[in-house]
């Protein structure tokens, strides 16, 4: 999972803006 | 499935589609025709006509680090500048692709852990057929549609940064030939997202359900949107396996990049979706 940490957050994230 | 169903199908992954991403294939070919009425797309064909149209490529720059830069000299900087921005536009096109994934029926539904497994696998070469309409034989939109730059200064940087772009023409330049629209496109891109065969997934028959229900919807909506395209959906589908050469010269080509460029920090979405891959 700590692998594909931004990954997770996008797929969970609503599509607020994610701080890329 | 009743075609009533793969046409509501159709309909909802076209909005999704519409809904982010934000240039679509037909605002594309206005402004490539020069249809769009106004004369704002700034081309970028030469160093001098870069720097000037650095300030449009600055959405979301990563800062880069000047004392790096300073020993390898103006030009060599100027296109690790152009790669961070074509980073950072990459990275905000990966969210744009989630978003698009999240919306397909049921993708949500699926193991988290594959769902990520299908983006890491499918996002490059979902990037690379929506980079398709935005070319043409002499050179590509960027920046949301705001410049042309042409393929013979693409051809111009220094290796291997020369060498990125080119398949992408090729394969664009051919791909366009399909004549796709961007309802088209929307079932397309759900299709190459839920493939079965990427590595590490963890329950591949919920995801090969879902594929085949959109490979119906995409069949029908050909049959009916292109009536005189003989084999297109075949034609489509073989180009998927084009798609994973690309790719994987690609993500060779950045690997190269990263031990040879001193100064190139991958940005840290990029590189969790590279790791490993291939």
């Amino acid at each position: 999972k700590e692998k594909h940490k931004i990954l997770h957050q996008l797929l969970q994230n609503s599509t607020s803006p994610v701080d890329l | 499935p009743e075609a009533a169903d793969l046409r509501a199908l159709a309909r909802h992954l076209y909005e999704a589609y519409l809904k982010y991403f934000p240039l679509t294939k037909a605002k594309a070919r206005a402004i490539l025709s020069g249809k769009t009425g106004d004369n704002a797309t700034f081309v970028i064909h030469d160093m001098k006509s870069l720097m000037e149209g650095e300030q449009f490529l600055n959405c979301r720059q990563i800062p880069i680090q000047e004392h790096h830069i300073s020993g390898q000299g103006p030009t060599n900087a100027v296109e690790l500048r152009f790669f961070h921005s074509c980073q950072s536009r990459s990275a905000e096109a990966v969210r744009e692709v989630t978003e698009f994934a999240k919306s397909i029926p049921g993708f949500t539904d699926l193991d988290l852990n594959d769902q990520v497994t299908l983006l890491k696998y499918g996002v490059i070469e979902v990037l690379i057929i929506m980079m398709a309409p935005l070319m043409n034989k002499d050179g590509t939109l960027i920046s949301y549609g705001q410049i042309f730059m042409t393929r013979e200064f693409l051809k111009s940087l220094r290796k291997p940064f020369c060498q990125m772009m080119e398949p992408k023409f090729e394969f664009s330049v051919k791909f366009n030939t399909l004549e796709l629209d961007d309802s088209d496109m929307a079932l397309f891109l759900a299709v190459i997202i839920l493939s079965g065969d990427r590595p590490g997934l963890l329950n591949v028959k919920p995801i090969e359900q879902l594929q085949e229900t959109v490979l119906h919807a995409l069949e029908l909506q050909l049959k009916l949107n292109h009536p005189d395209s003989l084999q297109l959906f075949a034609k489509l589908l073989q180009k998927m396996t084009d798609l994973r050469q690309i790719v994987t010269d690609h993500v060779h080509l950045l690997q190269l990049l990263k031990k040879t460029e001193v100064d190139m920090c991958l940005h840290p979405l990029l590189q969790e979706i590279m790791k490993d891959l291939y």
